[in-house]
């Protein structure tokens, strides 16, 4: 028995001919982050205080579809949403649709620590963010050119779209897929 | 989506999942990252991080049912993330990871491909996004 880590960055229809300039960064990102998850754990912090951590690393890079790097909603928004979980005591916290929080999961993990609740959401999650000082910023921060031009796009195929993968259907349109072309990375 | 899992020498787990969600996605729409035992779970078997198409993660509450198939059915840690991707979710839809107390890591995904890494006490890293890398 040792101690082990695993960290992911999205999963989708990541083309094997993506770029070099939108692949390298990430690779980097990955390698960098899981470096910093590794020093923690042989530094004995406790697996929560790691995964947190590593999050945190995660959300604060625009690579990545979560905190800074998040997509947009059809208004042009940003709404994130984070989950943190203990094994052995099964204690959890989870937050949606807040729109000002640097890190999403700090806030889950406020909400686990203190309050007797398990998930906040939007009004209520931002008030008790700020109630517990963490860090806000205004709601640009959010939104990269890239995402901009991914939702342009999304929009424009009037579809929704996952981490990577180009826009796919909602369950209720009916017409055929869009050719290939329009797929952005995230 | 972003997300990790560990677990310490101790056997202790910790799961954890952040998001933006979908691209165009209606405003207020909750995905499967907050739902507990959809996109993330963890427990004295495992923990896990999903990431993917978050309403078909929350129809087959796929990190819950990797701990489940492990206490119910014995499965070891990869044979149950294997099958809970491979068999049980639609494919194109799914990824996660997983990490037991015996500081074992699963990494399974039926999409084209995944960004992930992980690292284990005795040395082993991986940093990989397609299969068979």
């Amino acid at each position: 028995m040792g101690w082990a880590i695993a960290l992911h960055g999205g999963a989708g229809d990541i083309p094997k001919n993506i770029p070099a300039e939108r692949l390298e960064p990430r690779e980097a990102a990955l390698r960098r982050i899981l470096d910093i998850g590794v020093a923690a754990l042989n530094a004995k912090r406790p697996p929560l205080d790691v995964v947190e951590l590593v999050v945190c690393e995660l959300e604060n890079s625009p690579y990545f579809n979560a905190g800074r790097g998040s997509v947009l909603t059809t208004n042009g928004t940003v709404e994130m949403e984070a989950c943190i979980m203990d094994g052995n005591t099964k204690r959890c916290g989870a937050v949606s649709g807040v729109t000002t929080v640097v890190n999403p999961i700090s806030l889950a993990r406020q909400i686990m620590e203190k309050t007797p609740h398990i998930y906040l959401a939007f009004d209520g999650a931002e008030a008790f963010a700020r109630e517990q000082g963490l860090e806000t910023v205004d709601r640009s921060h959010f939104i990269t050119p890239e995402n901009i031009e991914r939702l342009k796009q999304a929009k424009e195929a009037n579809r929704v779209q996952q981490d990577y993968t180009q826009p796919i259907k909602t369950e209720d349109q009916k017409e055929p897929p869009i050719p290939d072309g329009i797929s952005k990375l995230g | 989506t972003v997300g990790c899992v560990a677990v310490d020498s101790f056997g202790n787990l910790a799961a954890a999942t952040s998001t933006g969600g979908l691209v165009n996605k209606m405003v207020g729409r909750i995905g499967d990252t907050p739902i507990i035992g959809a996109g993330t779970y963890a427990n004295k078997f495992c923990a896990i991080s999903a990431t993917g198409r978050g309403e078909a993660i929350i129809r087959e509450t796929v990190a819950r049912d990797v701990a489940a198939v492990m206490e119910y059915k014995g499965l070891g840690l990869k044979e149950a993330a294997d099958y809970i991707v491979h068999e049980v979710a639609p494919k194109g839809t799914t990824g996660l990871i997983a990490v037991s107390p015996k500081g074992e890591v699963a990494m399974p995904f039926n999409t084209t491909g995944m960004f992930r890494a992980c690292a284990t006490e005795d040395g082993f890293t991986e940093v990989a996004i397609w299969h068979s890398e």
